[in-house]
């Protein structure tokens, strides 16, 4: 469903020029759950972001099924994104001004097939905290609030950059099985991006990153 | 040198009101470092911004050596915070519009006795990236420039609320080792929140937190 042939991404120029995605090539299959692991600053957010529409390329080409994502105007990227993805961001994201209802309602109702709101804010465990606004929710709160509006979504693609970073081992776990639950039943493709290497177990391959570029894809014979 | 006492916070009124902490008794000795370990959600940040100053309890008493935080007023407890308190924040709090360096700068120029911007920023591994803003800083070296910025302080009291949540476990690992160090050689008093049990083999004690009270303190002998 995904192919990227020689992915690049440049900040900056000459000495001060930030090498962020060094030609990365990787294929991500329909339906799959593919986790991306590697360290802090080797570049996830940043491939995330482009083949999530949110950024662009310096050089090289990521295609969508066959449509091209690095020759789309904005309204075109705009509308992959509303049409096809769930986004899951490092840092939330949310409106500050809405509750947690009103946050996942804004993403479900242009969805074509999305869920109610409060069904996905309780599968992550916030029954209790729909009408709390994001200010008054702790960290690992306001991270599900934004894994909810993903998932509710019932999006073809689903993006999410370090899902668990705020959550305990438990609340952790429980929301990987949301995640699993979103690819077997729905079918959704899944992109983990994470720096916890706990994860890959969930994952149908592990495809790890470092400085730029991909090092080795791992096929997990486990699952 | 902190003492609560029956240290609470209740958000909210009537059928809706949210009991962040219930009546919580914990003293901290001078010099310790101590791990603070509890589920999302459980009242961790809600103590930590209560006896960082930045927030007041609704009932009970927090000492800091022999002043009672929950008797101060604002202009004090701003005085409190300036003085004594490096804190490290779960969403960072960095200025987007100064760079790495001038956000720890900031902090700097009105301590009493600081370390030198880029030095703290070297501790944590971030010496290429001195002049980039925010923005332009990934998920993982925005929370390093916070903790630099809390550091470079030299305060008496260190508390760190998550602060290796979006960290990889080798930078993760370097950053609990600048803590330690800050603890080893200026004698900064540490108070970690965490979520990661991982975390409580460099404690001096651990104080296992859930549902707005403390369940139970294990001292550390392996240490
Ligand atoms: N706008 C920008 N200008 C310059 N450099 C940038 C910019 N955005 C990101 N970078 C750099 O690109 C590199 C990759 O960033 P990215 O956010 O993709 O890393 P990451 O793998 O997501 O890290 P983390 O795990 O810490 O979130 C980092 O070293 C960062 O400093
Ligand atoms: N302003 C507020 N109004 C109402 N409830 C609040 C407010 N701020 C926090 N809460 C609630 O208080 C509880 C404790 O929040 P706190 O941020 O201290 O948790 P935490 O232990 O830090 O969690 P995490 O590990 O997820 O960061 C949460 O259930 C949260 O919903
Ligand atoms: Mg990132
Ligand atoms: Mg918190």
């Amino acid at each position: 469903i995904f192919s990227t042939k020689g992915l690049t991404k440049v900040y900056g120029e000459g000495r001060s020029a930030v090498h962020a995605l060094r030609g990365v090539d990787l294929d991500i299959s329909e339906g799959e759950i593919v986790v991306l692991l590697g360290p802090s600053g080797s570049g996830k957010s940043t491939l995330l972001n482009i083949i999530g529409g949110l950024d662009r390329a310096t050089e090289g080409d990521a295609f969508f099924q066959d449509q091209n994502l690095c020759e789309m105007t904005d309204k075109q990227l705009t509308r992959y994104r509303r049409d096809y993805v769930g986004f899951v961001f490092q840092f939330y994201n949310l409106m500050p001004s809405l509750t947690a209802h009103e946050n996942v309602e804004l993403v479900t109702e242009i969805a074509r097939d999305p869920m109610d709101p409060d069904e996905a804010l309780a599968m992550v465990g916030l029954r209790e905290r729909v009408d709390h606004f994001p200010a008054q929710l702790s960290g690992g709160e306001q991270q599900r609030v934004a894994i909810a509006r993903a998932v509710a979504k019932n999006p073809t693609v689903l993006f999410c950059d370090e899902p668990t970073g705020a959550l305990d081992s438990m609340t952790g776990r429980a929301v990987l099985n949301v995640l699993k639950d979103v690819n077997e039943k729905l079918g959704a493709t899944v992109l983990i991006v994470t720096h916890a290497a706990s994860q890959a177990a969930m994952a149908d391959r592990v495809i790890h990153f470092a400085d730029g570029n991909v090092r080795e894809v791992v096929v997990n014979k486990n699952k």
